[in-house]
Protein backbone atom coordinates (compact mmCIF):
# COMPACT_ATOMS: atom_id res chain seq x y z
CA UNK A 1 0.00 0.00 0.00
CA UNK A 2 2.81 2.45 0.46
CA UNK A 3 4.58 1.82 -2.36
CA UNK A 4 1.85 1.44 -5.64
CA UNK A 5 4.13 1.15 -8.32
CA UNK A 6 5.25 -1.88 -9.80
CA UNK A 7 8.14 -1.52 -11.80
CA UNK A 8 10.41 -4.56 -14.05
CA UNK A 9 13.57 -3.86 -11.76
CA UNK A 10 15.31 -7.06 -13.67
CA UNK A 11 16.11 -7.56 -17.49
CA UNK A 12 14.38 -8.66 -20.61
CA UNK A 13 16.09 -11.75 -21.22
CA UNK A 14 16.65 -10.64 -24.64
CA UNK A 15 18.61 -7.31 -23.38
CA UNK A 16 20.71 -8.96 -21.24
CA UNK A 17 21.88 -11.70 -23.35
CA UNK A 18 24.98 -11.53 -25.50
CA UNK A 19 27.57 -9.46 -25.84
CA UNK A 20 26.83 -8.54 -29.55
CA UNK A 21 28.76 -5.33 -31.06
CA UNK A 22 30.67 -5.73 -27.76
CA UNK A 23 28.82 -3.24 -25.92
CA UNK A 24 27.95 -6.00 -23.10
CA UNK A 25 24.44 -6.15 -23.62
CA UNK A 26 23.69 -2.83 -23.25
CA UNK A 27 22.63 -1.44 -27.11
CA UNK A 28 26.36 -0.04 -27.29
CA UNK A 29 28.44 -0.30 -29.97
CA UNK A 30 32.22 -1.52 -29.42
CA UNK A 31 32.96 1.62 -30.78
CA UNK A 32 30.85 3.84 -28.39
CA UNK A 33 32.38 1.46 -25.32
CA UNK A 34 35.99 1.89 -25.85
CA UNK A 35 34.99 5.67 -26.22
CA UNK A 36 33.76 5.27 -22.85
CA UNK A 37 37.08 3.09 -21.82
CA UNK A 38 38.97 5.71 -22.74
CA UNK A 39 37.35 8.57 -21.31
CA UNK A 40 37.41 6.51 -17.78
CA UNK A 41 41.20 5.89 -18.12
CA UNK A 42 41.68 9.90 -18.42
CA UNK A 43 39.47 10.48 -15.68
CA UNK A 44 41.36 7.84 -13.19
CA UNK A 45 44.78 7.97 -14.74
CA UNK A 46 45.00 4.65 -15.78
CA UNK A 47 47.33 2.61 -17.63
CA UNK A 48 47.70 -0.77 -17.94
CA UNK A 49 50.95 -3.06 -18.56
CA UNK A 50 50.32 -4.52 -22.27
CA UNK A 51 48.02 -4.43 -24.53
CA UNK A 52 46.52 -7.78 -23.48
CA UNK A 53 46.09 -6.72 -19.91
CA UNK A 54 43.96 -3.26 -21.19
CA UNK A 55 41.81 -5.44 -23.26
CA UNK A 56 40.66 -7.57 -20.54
CA UNK A 57 40.27 -4.77 -18.73
CA UNK A 58 38.04 -3.27 -21.45
CA UNK A 59 36.09 -6.16 -21.19
CA UNK A 60 35.45 -5.97 -17.25
CA UNK A 61 34.19 -2.23 -18.01
CA UNK A 62 31.94 -3.11 -20.00
CA UNK A 63 30.51 -5.79 -17.66
CA UNK A 64 30.64 -2.96 -15.34
CA UNK A 65 28.49 -0.96 -17.46
CA UNK A 66 26.11 -3.48 -17.57
CA UNK A 67 26.11 -3.96 -13.56
CA UNK A 68 25.67 -0.41 -13.27
CA UNK A 69 22.75 -0.38 -15.64
CA UNK A 70 21.46 -3.76 -13.36
CA UNK A 71 22.04 -1.68 -10.50
CA UNK A 72 20.33 1.71 -11.54
CA UNK A 73 17.30 -0.26 -12.21
CA UNK A 74 17.24 -2.21 -8.90
CA UNK A 75 18.12 1.20 -6.84
CA UNK A 76 16.72 4.09 -8.51
CA UNK A 77 16.36 6.85 -6.05
CA UNK A 78 20.69 6.58 -6.30
CA UNK A 79 22.94 7.27 -9.96
CA UNK A 80 24.85 4.57 -11.07
CA UNK A 81 27.44 4.30 -13.15
CA UNK A 82 31.48 4.56 -14.01
CA UNK A 83 33.43 5.60 -10.61
CA UNK A 84 37.14 4.46 -10.34
CA UNK A 85 36.33 0.66 -9.41
CA UNK A 86 34.68 0.88 -13.61
CA UNK A 87 38.14 -1.90 -14.43
CA UNK A 88 37.54 -4.05 -11.57
CA UNK A 89 35.74 -7.50 -11.09
CA UNK A 90 33.31 -7.80 -7.82
CA UNK A 91 36.05 -10.62 -6.53
CA UNK A 92 38.77 -7.95 -6.94
CA UNK A 93 36.88 -4.86 -6.15
CA UNK A 94 35.95 -7.17 -2.47
CA UNK A 95 39.75 -8.15 -1.97
CA UNK A 96 41.56 -5.08 -2.64
CA UNK A 97 38.60 -2.33 -0.82
CA UNK A 98 36.77 -4.19 1.32
CA UNK A 99 37.57 -6.12 4.93
CA UNK A 100 34.95 -6.34 7.14
CA UNK A 101 35.60 -9.57 9.00
CA UNK A 102 32.58 -11.41 10.23
CA UNK A 103 32.84 -13.80 12.96
CA UNK A 104 30.82 -16.89 11.57
CA UNK A 105 27.32 -17.42 13.13
CA UNK A 106 27.53 -14.35 14.74
CA UNK A 107 23.90 -12.06 14.09
CA UNK A 108 23.74 -8.43 14.28
CA UNK A 109 25.45 -6.72 17.10
CA UNK A 110 26.07 -9.16 19.64
CA UNK A 111 29.32 -9.79 18.93
CA UNK A 112 31.28 -9.63 21.70
CA UNK A 113 28.31 -11.08 24.15
CA UNK A 114 25.86 -9.20 26.66
CA UNK A 115 28.75 -7.63 28.43
CA UNK A 116 29.26 -4.65 25.75
CA UNK A 117 25.48 -4.11 24.64
CA UNK A 118 24.30 -0.53 24.98
CA UNK A 119 22.03 0.60 27.27
CA UNK A 120 18.45 0.95 26.14
CA UNK A 121 18.21 4.90 25.69
CA UNK A 122 14.63 6.95 25.82
CA UNK A 123 13.73 8.39 22.35
CA UNK A 124 10.39 9.80 23.10
CA UNK A 125 10.52 13.41 24.09
CA UNK B 1 15.45 12.88 18.61
CA UNK B 2 15.86 15.62 16.37
CA UNK B 3 14.20 14.84 12.77
CA UNK B 4 17.89 15.85 11.54
CA UNK B 5 21.02 15.82 12.35
CA UNK B 6 24.61 15.91 11.13
CA UNK B 7 28.24 15.23 13.25
CA UNK B 8 29.84 17.25 10.26
CA UNK B 9 27.75 20.02 11.84
CA UNK B 10 29.34 20.14 14.54
CA UNK B 11 32.91 19.85 13.70
CA UNK B 12 33.26 16.51 14.72
CA UNK B 13 34.51 14.46 11.72
CA UNK B 14 37.52 15.11 9.80
CA UNK B 15 38.16 15.04 6.09
CA UNK B 16 37.45 11.72 4.06
CA UNK B 17 40.40 10.10 3.83
CA UNK B 18 41.44 7.28 1.48
CA UNK B 19 42.50 3.45 2.58
CA UNK B 20 43.88 3.10 -0.88
CA UNK B 21 44.14 -1.00 -2.08
CA UNK B 22 43.94 -2.45 1.69
CA UNK B 23 41.48 -4.40 3.05
CA UNK B 24 41.51 -1.69 5.99
CA UNK B 25 38.51 -0.30 6.27
CA UNK B 26 37.57 -1.38 9.70
CA UNK B 27 41.09 0.39 11.16
CA UNK B 28 39.20 3.74 8.83
CA UNK B 29 35.40 2.83 10.74
CA UNK B 30 37.26 2.62 13.91
CA UNK B 31 39.36 5.49 14.25
CA UNK B 32 36.41 7.50 12.57
CA UNK B 33 34.46 6.74 15.73
CA UNK B 34 36.91 7.51 18.05
CA UNK B 35 37.84 10.64 16.26
CA UNK B 36 34.24 11.95 17.41
CA UNK B 37 34.32 10.55 20.91
CA UNK B 38 37.50 12.02 21.43
CA UNK B 39 36.17 15.42 20.26
CA UNK B 40 33.19 14.96 22.25
CA UNK B 41 35.25 14.58 24.99
CA UNK B 42 37.66 17.01 24.58
CA UNK B 43 36.47 19.61 22.50
CA UNK B 44 38.90 19.32 19.68
CA UNK B 45 38.57 17.08 16.72
CA UNK B 46 42.31 15.40 15.86
CA UNK B 47 42.87 13.01 12.95
CA UNK B 48 44.08 9.35 14.40
CA UNK B 49 46.34 6.77 12.96
CA UNK B 50 44.50 3.52 11.25
CA UNK B 51 48.57 2.69 10.67
CA UNK B 52 48.68 1.63 14.03
CA UNK B 53 45.89 -0.49 13.85
CA UNK B 54 47.05 -2.31 10.64
CA UNK B 55 50.39 -2.90 11.96
CA UNK B 56 49.65 -3.26 16.07
CA UNK B 57 46.28 -4.61 16.64
CA UNK B 58 46.31 -8.19 16.05
CA UNK B 59 43.19 -8.53 18.69
CA UNK B 60 40.99 -11.94 17.90
CA UNK B 61 37.50 -12.41 18.94
CA UNK B 62 37.82 -14.26 22.68
CA UNK B 63 35.34 -16.90 21.40
CA UNK B 64 36.84 -17.67 18.14
CA UNK B 65 40.88 -17.43 18.31
CA UNK B 66 41.42 -17.54 14.56
CA UNK B 67 39.85 -14.49 13.59
CA UNK B 68 41.71 -11.79 14.50
CA UNK B 69 42.39 -8.53 12.99
CA UNK B 70 44.63 -8.87 9.91
CA UNK B 71 45.63 -5.31 8.58
CA UNK B 72 44.96 -4.90 5.17
CA UNK B 73 43.34 -8.26 5.40
CA UNK B 74 40.64 -7.33 7.31
CA UNK B 75 39.51 -7.26 10.74
CA UNK B 76 36.66 -5.95 13.17
CA UNK B 77 36.05 -2.55 14.40
CA UNK B 78 34.36 -4.29 18.07
CA UNK B 79 37.85 -5.85 18.36
CA UNK B 80 39.97 -2.97 17.39
CA UNK B 81 38.62 -1.23 20.22
CA UNK B 82 39.51 -3.92 22.28
CA UNK B 83 42.61 -3.65 21.34
CA UNK B 84 42.73 0.33 22.26
CA UNK B 85 41.65 -0.67 25.42
CA UNK B 86 44.29 -2.77 26.10
CA UNK B 87 47.31 -0.45 24.08
CA UNK B 88 46.06 2.54 25.60
CA UNK B 89 45.22 4.86 22.44
CA UNK B 90 45.86 5.82 19.22
CA UNK B 91 48.50 8.27 17.72
CA UNK B 92 47.64 10.87 16.02
CA UNK B 93 47.65 10.69 11.80
CA UNK B 94 50.47 12.92 11.87
CA UNK B 95 52.60 10.67 14.66
CA UNK B 96 51.61 6.95 12.82
CA UNK B 97 50.67 8.17 9.58
CA UNK B 98 48.88 5.90 7.04
CA UNK B 99 51.06 4.14 3.87
CA UNK B 100 47.96 1.44 2.97
CA UNK B 101 50.33 -1.43 3.42
CA UNK B 102 50.96 -4.14 6.04
CA UNK B 103 53.87 -6.40 7.21
CA UNK B 104 55.42 -3.69 8.96
CA UNK B 105 56.65 -3.63 12.47
CA UNK B 106 54.26 -2.09 15.06
CA UNK B 107 55.91 1.17 15.86
CA UNK B 108 53.40 2.35 18.23
CA UNK B 109 54.84 4.82 20.86
CA UNK B 110 52.60 5.01 24.20
CA UNK B 111 53.73 7.94 24.87
CA UNK B 112 52.19 9.98 22.00
CA UNK B 113 48.64 9.07 22.24
CA UNK B 114 46.28 11.24 21.03
CA UNK B 115 43.01 9.84 22.08
CA UNK B 116 42.04 6.75 24.32
CA UNK B 117 38.88 4.89 24.62
CA UNK B 118 36.92 4.94 27.99
CA UNK B 119 34.39 2.14 26.42
CA UNK B 120 32.49 0.59 23.92
CA UNK B 121 29.07 -1.12 23.15
CA UNK B 122 27.01 -3.03 20.34
CA UNK B 123 23.45 -1.09 19.79
CA UNK B 124 20.52 -3.14 18.96
CA UNK B 125 19.14 -3.56 15.87
CA UNK B 126 16.73 -0.74 16.37
CA UNK B 127 16.89 2.14 13.90
CA UNK B 128 15.65 4.53 16.82
CA UNK B 129 18.25 3.45 19.14
CA UNK B 130 20.95 3.94 16.51
CA UNK B 131 19.93 7.33 15.96
CA UNK B 132 19.89 7.73 19.41
CA UNK B 133 23.58 6.80 20.10
CA UNK B 134 24.58 8.99 17.19
CA UNK B 135 23.34 11.81 19.27
CA UNK B 136 24.55 10.96 22.05
CA UNK B 137 27.35 9.93 21.58
CA UNK B 138 28.95 10.86 18.37
CA UNK B 139 29.24 9.36 15.12
CA UNK B 140 28.83 5.25 14.90
CA UNK B 141 31.37 2.49 13.64
CA UNK B 142 28.79 0.42 11.55
CA UNK B 143 29.15 -2.90 9.11
CA UNK B 144 27.40 -2.34 5.72
CA UNK B 145 27.30 -4.72 2.61
CA UNK B 146 28.85 -2.77 -0.44
CA UNK B 147 27.86 -4.64 -2.91
CA UNK B 148 25.73 -1.37 -4.46
CA UNK B 149 28.98 0.95 -3.77
CA UNK B 150 31.17 0.07 -6.41
CA UNK B 151 28.98 1.77 -9.08
CA UNK B 152 27.28 4.72 -6.38
CA UNK B 153 27.80 7.96 -7.85
CA UNK B 154 25.27 9.80 -5.93
CA UNK B 155 21.65 10.43 -4.45
CA UNK B 156 19.95 8.30 -1.46
CA UNK B 157 20.79 4.65 -1.95
CA UNK B 158 17.29 2.41 -1.69
CA UNK B 159 17.73 -0.58 -3.62
CA UNK B 160 14.90 -3.37 -3.94
CA UNK B 161 16.91 -5.83 -3.25
CA UNK B 162 20.88 -6.05 -0.98
CA UNK B 163 22.27 -9.07 0.86
CA UNK B 164 23.04 -8.36 4.11
CA UNK B 165 26.30 -10.04 4.50
CA UNK B 166 28.53 -7.45 5.53
CA UNK B 167 31.71 -7.14 4.09
CA UNK B 168 32.49 -3.33 4.76
CA UNK B 169 33.01 -1.04 7.72
CA UNK B 170 32.14 2.80 7.34
CA UNK B 171 31.22 5.67 9.98
CA UNK B 172 27.86 6.64 10.08
CA UNK B 173 27.43 10.07 10.74
CA UNK B 174 24.05 11.31 10.85
CA UNK B 175 20.64 11.40 8.89
CA UNK B 176 18.22 13.10 7.45
CA UNK B 177 14.31 12.73 6.90
CA UNK B 178 14.03 13.68 3.21
CA UNK B 179 15.58 12.07 0.65
CA UNK B 180 13.47 12.63 -2.18
CA UNK B 181 13.14 9.26 -4.30
CA UNK B 182 12.03 9.67 -7.78
CA UNK B 183 10.49 6.02 -7.75
CA UNK B 184 8.08 6.10 -4.84
CA UNK B 185 6.87 10.10 -5.70
CA UNK B 186 7.79 10.52 -1.63
CA UNK B 187 10.27 11.75 0.70
CA UNK B 188 12.77 9.22 2.38
CA UNK B 189 14.83 9.75 5.68
CA UNK B 190 18.57 8.40 5.01
CA UNK B 191 21.65 7.44 6.67
CA UNK B 192 24.84 9.73 6.24
CA UNK B 193 27.60 7.16 5.77
CA UNK B 194 31.07 8.59 5.82
CA UNK B 195 33.50 6.02 3.69
CA UNK B 196 37.66 5.83 3.27
CA UNK B 197 37.59 5.60 -0.59
CA UNK B 198 38.79 9.23 -1.21
CA UNK B 199 36.79 12.11 -1.78
CA UNK B 200 36.16 11.27 -5.37
CA UNK B 201 34.01 8.99 -4.90
CA UNK B 202 30.12 9.24 -3.90
CA UNK B 203 28.86 12.36 -2.67
CA UNK B 204 32.78 13.95 -2.09
CA UNK B 205 33.18 10.75 0.07
CA UNK B 206 30.08 10.03 1.86
CA UNK B 207 26.98 7.89 0.83
CA UNK B 208 23.18 8.09 1.93
CA UNK B 209 21.54 4.96 2.19
CA UNK B 210 17.86 4.72 3.23
CA UNK B 211 16.54 4.11 6.64
CA UNK B 212 13.44 1.93 8.11
CA UNK B 213 13.82 -1.29 7.00
CA UNK B 214 18.10 -2.70 7.43
CA UNK B 215 18.76 -1.86 3.78
CA UNK B 216 22.06 -3.82 3.06
CA UNK B 217 22.27 -4.82 6.76
CA UNK B 218 22.98 -1.39 7.72
CA UNK B 219 21.57 -1.63 10.96
CA UNK B 220 23.08 -4.47 12.03
CA UNK B 221 26.72 -4.45 12.98
CA UNK B 222 26.69 -1.19 15.14
CA UNK B 223 28.82 -0.24 17.74
CA UNK B 224 29.45 2.87 19.72
CA UNK B 225 32.45 4.16 21.53
CA UNK B 226 33.28 6.76 24.20
CA UNK B 227 36.53 8.54 24.83
CA UNK B 228 38.42 9.07 28.32
CA UNK B 229 37.86 13.18 28.71
CA UNK B 230 41.42 14.74 29.08
CA UNK B 231 42.04 18.50 29.53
Amino acid sequence: AEDPLILQVVPDAKEEGGFGGGGGGLGLGAAAVEAHFVSFERRFGRSYASAEERAHRRSVFAANLRRARRHQRLDPGAVHGVTQFSDLTPAEFRRAFLGLRRKKGSVGGSILGSSHEAPILPTND
Amino acid sequence: LPSDFDWRDQGAVTGVKNQGSCGSCWSFSASGALEGANFLATGKLKSLSEQQLVDCDHECDPSEADACDQGCNGGLMTTAFEYLLKSGGLESEADYPYTGTDGGSCKFDKSKIAASVKNFSVVSIDEDQIAANLVKHGPLAIGINAVFMQTYIGGVSCPYICGRHLDHGVLLVGYGSAGYSPIRFKEKPYWIIKNSWGESWGEDGYYRICRGRNVCGVDSMVSTVTAIQTS
